[in-house]
């Protein structure tokens, strides 16, 4: 029965590991950042700090937005401007364990959802992507 | 039966309508696409000609490809090169008609589906959260 399987699915089984994804540390200069984002093809990653605990999430439109001047993009800001000073750190979080309800809802207002264990290490994300793969096999059963 | 009701919705009845949808023109240079999308907060998309006939999509990812150069990001380019130039023209897309499934299908590996009629004209987008919101609705039936 369909049901039954989703709720035996964890967040842990979906996630793309943390080796495997492309992120920023807290201290890169903006221009850094975007580099990684436009080489990883991302339109936003994870932000980390040294030790590797989760800080927030960093995206091209966020830098972006930072350097829109009133007549131009200011590029120069790139260079002087840093990523703990424009990242977002106002985002949804889950562990391991949670469940696929659980990773659903998260899912439905943000294109991937970060995955960290209690004491705040970075573990991996989890994507929309991942979610629709899961729930399409659901389908079929 | 949850199964029974993903039939019946069609991706006409999920889609957001054209005249919410942000777009550019095929024609314009990559300074205002580059600007429609900071402006509207959106990573892609569509690309329509003056006719409103759906031509492709566009990104941030693209148009920042386009403009990275050897040792920095190429910002003149942004004005002399246009939407025509780059545009992703290879994109699924799909009828008012098709069902549910072809959308979660469709959506899958893309965040976003174009929707148009049989002439090309561009009737709308079906996104991830719509197909994601949809199935969060039946999992509780
Ligand atoms: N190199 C690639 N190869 C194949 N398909 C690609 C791809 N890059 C992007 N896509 C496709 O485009 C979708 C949106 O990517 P975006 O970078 O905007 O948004 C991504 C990105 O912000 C982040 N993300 C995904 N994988 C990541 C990774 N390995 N490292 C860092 N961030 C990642 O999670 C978001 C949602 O990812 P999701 O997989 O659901 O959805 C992805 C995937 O379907
Ligand atoms: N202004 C806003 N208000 C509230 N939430 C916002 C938002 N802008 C973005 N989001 C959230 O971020 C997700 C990714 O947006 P993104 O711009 O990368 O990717 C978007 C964008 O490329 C395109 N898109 C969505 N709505 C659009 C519109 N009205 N016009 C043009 N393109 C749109 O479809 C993709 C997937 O959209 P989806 O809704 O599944 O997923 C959206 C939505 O959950």
């Amino acid at each position: 029965q369909g049901n039954m399987q989703l709720t035996e699915v964890l967040v842990g089984d979906l996630m793309i590991s943390s080796e495997k994804v492309a992120h920023v540390q807290i201290n890169n200069p903006l221009e850094h950042a975007l580099l990684v984002l436009v080489k990883s093809g991302y339109s936003a990653v994870p932000v980390l700090d040294s030790t590797y605990k989760l800080v927030g999430t960093i995206g091209k439109t966020i830098i972006l937005n930072q350097i829109l001047g009133l007549e131009r993009f200011e590029f120069e800001k790139l260079s002087t401007m840093r990523v703990q000073e424009v990242l977002n750190e106002d985002i949804p979080c889950l562990t391991k364990e949670a469940t696929l309800m659980e990773g659903l809802n998260a899912v439905i207002n943000h294109p991937f959802v970060c995955v960290a264990d209690k004491e705040g290490y970075f573990d991996g994300i989890l994507t929309r992507r991942a979610i629709l793969k899961q729930l399409k096999k659901n389908i079929y059963t």
